[in-house]
């Protein structure tokens, strides 16, 4: 028997959002501790991986581990009948099941809807991603990051990104011209000013805008992000959902000559 | 155009 019941689940609806322009059909494994994901995209560039753990949902029941092969698309299309307010049960009781049960429920409890959907059999390519401690680490508005790649997008289809002690650059140039952004380390109260930068080293990695304004989707999931970049490494930038757990999105660098 | 790197030329299949 698996069941996970969401409280918000509108907040499972944002993650689908959030990812299908990237992705169009994932593995989520369910297993005693929750809810996991990891996917790329068709031109392994980039990855996704969602953790939710089992304490965030109202209920949660998965007796044995089981993988859920699911379209995006078609997860999408079922998620489009759960209002804002609903919470959301996905619930399956079969060892190796073929589909998989979701019921929208209101807050009244006055209205309850029941869907299937059929699951697929897809190739697992999971990769292993090594704990890594970043030597440059930023923290700042999401929707301040998500404007940033947006105008800048228009300029250039990169962006190199240089953090130093006090500063992260975001620096384009394309053929209309050149340009560049500097968020400062700011401590204040408001979300929306805070940066928080932890350099140990400063770090200049170059990425595609296209792929930044993807995981952007996610704005709506947490009011900060996490820019975590090394040297020679994919860049993780991660959303955190409350008590649920986070959404992480990796790039692999553009490389200069 | 800087080469694109992958994600696989990075992380290996687990």
């Amino acid at each position: 028997m698996f069941e996970a019941k969401l409280q918000q689940g509108v907040i499972f609806k944002k993650i689908v959002d959030a990812i299908k322009d990237l992705v169009k059909s994932v593995n989520i494994d369910a297993s005693t501790s929750g809810l996991s994901m990891q996917a790329m995209d068709s031109a392994h560039v980039a990855l996704v991986s969602l953790k939710l753990n089992e304490n965030g949902f109202k209920d949660y029941r998965c007796d044995r581990p089981i993988t859920l092969g699911l379209s995006i698309e078609n997860l999408s299309k079922i998620l489009k009948c759960a209002g804002n307010d609903d919470t959301i049960t996905l619930q399956t009781d079969e060892e190796e099941p073929s589909s998989l049960k979701f019921f929208f429920e209101n807050q009244q409890a006055s209205k309850i809807s029941e869907f299937s959907l059929n699951l697929m059999s897809l190739d697992s390519e999971s990769l292993g991603i090594p704990d890594t401690d970043y030597s440059s680490v930023i923290q700042m508005s999401s929707a301040e990051f998500s404007r940033i790649c947006k105008e800048l997008s228009s300029i250039s289809e990169t962006v190199e990104i240089e953090t130093s002690k006090e500063s992260v650059k975001f620096s384009v140039q394309g053929d209309i011209g050149a340009g560049s952004i500097t968020v400062k380390n700011n401590q204040s109260d408001k979300d929306v000013d805070r940066v928080d930068l932890q350099i140990d080293q400063p770090v200049k990695l170059t990425f595609a805008l296209r792929y930044l304004n993807m995981f952007n989707k996610a704005v709506s999931l947490s009011s900060t992000v996490s820019l975590n970049m090394s040297e020679e490494n994919p860049l993780m930038v991660e959303y955190k959902i409350d008590d649920l757990g986070s959404l992480r999105f990796y790039l692999a660098p553009k490389i200069s000559d | 155009p800087d080469p694109q790197k992958k994600i696989t030329d990075y992380y290996k299949q687990a």
